[in-house]
């Protein structure tokens, strides 16, 4: 799965999320990634993409859920995105990436490593894989 | 004027053995979308816009599990599925089980843009497709020769390999090697198969 968040400089959020699903998948066989509330979401608050055990996120809907702490737990970016991954996934293994409407980017997993980068206008530029 | 910020992702769990050139491709991939995400933030394009842009270029690369190297189903075919989400407005779109659409992403961004619903499937995704006018090629172009060992990989061990590769070496070392890796990771396993065996993502 392949995933893409971002924030302009009109503060506009935004997400896209891509994927060929499982190896040896059934036909027909749909995951989190084109549900909307589960591996993408995006909203004033923030942009999140998900990757990961698709029938975990699912269950977890854990993109719109890091968008829900932000607008009603009044949880900042890292702190919603912490929440989700270490909370809300049972025993699902997954990792998200998310950007906040003011210019902040964060991400999170609990599985062994995640492909990921991020870069912010302030000149911060990471792309790594291990935590 | 508000700062902007972008992130790219392409998977979540690593074989902890990954050779260093597949993790340095992978690295050189991720970077290369990054600064040409944060090149069009810095000239002022739209979110919505560099979201697709930066997801189409990871879809066209078959390091990732997207597009072409998309992982591949018991039929040994591509079926893949994508979303868009502009947080202006809360508009979506999103396709599933498209099967000759070069882009998955752009399908889903037409959905949003030029229809009335938010999410098409199958073969009502690839009329649309057509009907808009979108690249479309034969499921081969998703096909690489590296899934193929991997989808022979799971069938063997009658499992659905979670999101991941399988390097074609480890496939060949997937029995002893596997098997003293799993007791190294303290028996770590992801779909009944040991974490050893996992590639990218």
């Amino acid at each position: 799965t392949v995933g893409c968040v971002a924030v302009d400089i009109g503060g506009g959020c935004a997400a896209a999320t891509s994927t060929g699903g499982l190896m040896n998948k059934k036909c027909g066989r749909i995951g989190d990634s084109p549900l909307i509330g589960a591996g993408t979401y995006a909203c004033k608050v923030c942009a999140v993409s998900c990757t990961g055990e698709g029938e975990a996120i699912i269950r977890s809907t854990l993109a719109r859920d890091v968008a829900a702490l932000m607008e009603y737990g009044g949880l900042g970016l890292q702190a919603a995105v912490d929440f989700a991954i270490l909370e809300r996934l049972d025993e699902g293994k997954a990792g998200l990436i998310a950007v906040s409407g003011n210019g902040e980017v964060a991400y999170g997993f609990n599985a062994n490593g995640m492909f990921r980068g991020c870069a912010t206008e302030d000149g911060f530029m990471e792309v790594a894989i291990w935590r | 004027m508000g700062a902007w910020a972008i992130a790219v992702h392409g998977g979540a769990g690593v074989d902890p053995m990954l050779p260093e050139e597949r993790q340095a491709a992978a690295k050189r991939l991720l970077a290369r979308c990054l600064e040409l995400g944060a090149a069009a933030l810095r000239s002022g394009a739209l979110a919505v816009d560099v979201v697709e842009m930066v997801v189409r270029e990871l879809e066209s690369d078959p390091i990732f599990n997207s597009g072409r190297g998309s992982a591949l189903t018991a039929r040994g075919t591509a079926e893949m599925e994508a979303s868009i989400m502009d947080g202006r407005g809360r508009r979506c779109g999103a396709v599933s089980g498209v099967t000759t659409v070069k882009n998955p992403v752009s399908l889903a961004r037409r959905v949003m843009d030029h229809s009335p619903h938010s999410y098409l499937a199958f073969h009502g995704a690839e009329e649309f497709a057509r009907e808009q006018g979108l690249e479309v090629v034969n499921n081969d172009y998703f096909i690489t020769e590296e899934n193929l060992g991997m989808l022979k990989l799971a069938k063997e061990a009658n499992a659905i390999l979670f999101d991941y590769r399988v390097p074609l070496s480890a496939k060949d070392s997937c029995g002893a090697l596997a098997g003293a890796a799993m007791s190294a990771e303290g028996g770590l396993q992801m779909n009944g198969l040991p974490i050893s065996i996992y590639a990218p993502e």
